[in-house]
């Protein structure tokens, strides 16, 4: 049996128009690094931590999916995400990434490169509310 | 035309508290 993948997000597709904390406007295919850290600078609840990608594997569930492993922030912290191989990540200095760039490129028309172990992603945590 | 905040791009990674 065939189950229709679900839709990804509607902001990644090229040309969707994304608010920064600063209230400049952008479009997702122009963000850039700096955008997000001072994004997130800015925000008084949300923190950046870098999430290394320690591993990729297909979803045991459907070859629609991916499993990725990453290693959250400065403890080193493993989180492992099951996402449609299109979807995409932000990597520190280089852009947007996925499992399967081709897929994201058809789909979503988003410029993206490959997205490899040793890969550092953006990824938010809260910060610590007091 | 939707405006999407930029947070909604990231992905929320929250590890557990160990200690």
């Amino acid at each position: 049996s065939t189950v229709a993948p679900p839709a990804l997000p509607p902001y990644f597709i090229k040309g969707s128009i994304i608010q920064l904390a600063d209230g400049e406007l952008k479009r997702v295919e122009d963000l850039k690094t700096e955008d997000f850290i001072q994004s997130a600078e800015i925000s008084s609840e949300l923190k950046i931590d870098s999430s290394t990608v320690e591993r990729i594997e297909g979803s045991h569930t459907s070859p629609n999916f991916a499993v990725v492993q990453f290693s959250v922030g400065e403890h080193r912290a493993q989180v492992s995400v099951e996402v449609l191989v299109e979807y995409p990540f932000f990597v520190f200095g280089q852009g947007w990434s996925s499992c399967c760039p081709d897929r994201t490129t058809q789909l979503l028309e988003l410029p993206c490169t490959k997205l490899s172990v040793g890969d550092v992603c953006i990824s938010l945590t809260l910060k610590n509310l007091k | 035309v939707p405006v999407f905040p930029w947070h909604s791009l990231v992905p929320f990674l929250a590890p557990t508290q160990s200690d």
